[in-house]
């Protein structure tokens, strides 16, 4: 599960 | 990934690069707030600590990379190699107001209770006003090389653009993340007093300078 949804960001 | 997420991220890449070679170049960080500069490298280090534990692509791990080395790089500029030349009477901010408050607002608002997404959490909220240092160095001293002002754009587009990315992920991916929003929000806005300035000023050829 990916709680902050935009971890995929820098 | 779509085009603003991207163009975002080369903004935010060619910020960091203005200010390194104006740096290496001049020979001198005269006009640029340290403080900013460590704050930025307390960011990218909360915020990358995720390198660690997850593996998201090649280009996600290398900007990370690349982020953080040209951060702790700029630091080492400004308060080493450099510091002869480093304004500090003038970058007199105090940074205590911005991280104290930050700290405990993330350990108040976060999506998790644990430390990795507390520390995101922190890194999101302290990115969004780690560049008042600057600008009020910027305000206090009146001007700014056009250099500096260049680099201050390329920062503040690259948080714009990622405003249109959250907007478009909310429409062709359906969903958002609050808090990166509502940092990113503020974040922007710091920024839109130096837009207009950087518009009617600098590129009509103008040194940025203030009215006294």
């Amino acid at each position: 599960l990916v709680l902050s949804g935009f971890k995929d960001e820098l | 990934m779509n085009i603003f997420r991207l163009t975002g991220d080369l903004s935010h890449l060619a910020a960091i690069i203005i200010l390194l070679l104006k740096i290496w170049k001049s020979r001198s960080c005269a006009g640029i707030s340290g403080k900013s500069q460590i704050l930025f490298a307390l960011v990218f280090t909360t915020r990358y600590l995720d390198l660690f534990t997850s593996f998201i692509s090649l280009y996600n791990t290398c900007m990370k990379l690349i982020y953080i080395g040209c951060a702790y790089a700029t630091v080492y500029l400004i308060y080493a190699k450099f510091r002869a030349t480093y304004d500090g009477n003038h970058d007199s901010f105090r940074v205590e107001f911005l991280v104290v408050p930050v700290g405990g607002l993330s350990v108040l608002i976060n999506h998790d209770f644990s430390p990795l997404e507390i520390l995101w959490t922190f890194s999101i909220y302290l990115e969004s006003v780690a560049i008042l240092p600057q600008l009020f160095m910027i305000s206090k001293t009146g001007e700014a090389e056009t250099i500096t002002t260049h680099y201050l754009f390329c920062l503040g587009l690259y948080r714009a653009l990622y405003l249109f990315n959250w907007i478009w992920r909310f429409y062709f991916e359906g969903f958002f993340d609050m808090i990166a929003i509502v940092a990113g929000v503020v974040q922007t806005v710091l920024y839109c007093d130096f837009f207009y300035l950087y518009v009617t000023k600098v590129l009509k050829g103008k040194k940025l300078s203030l009215p006294a």
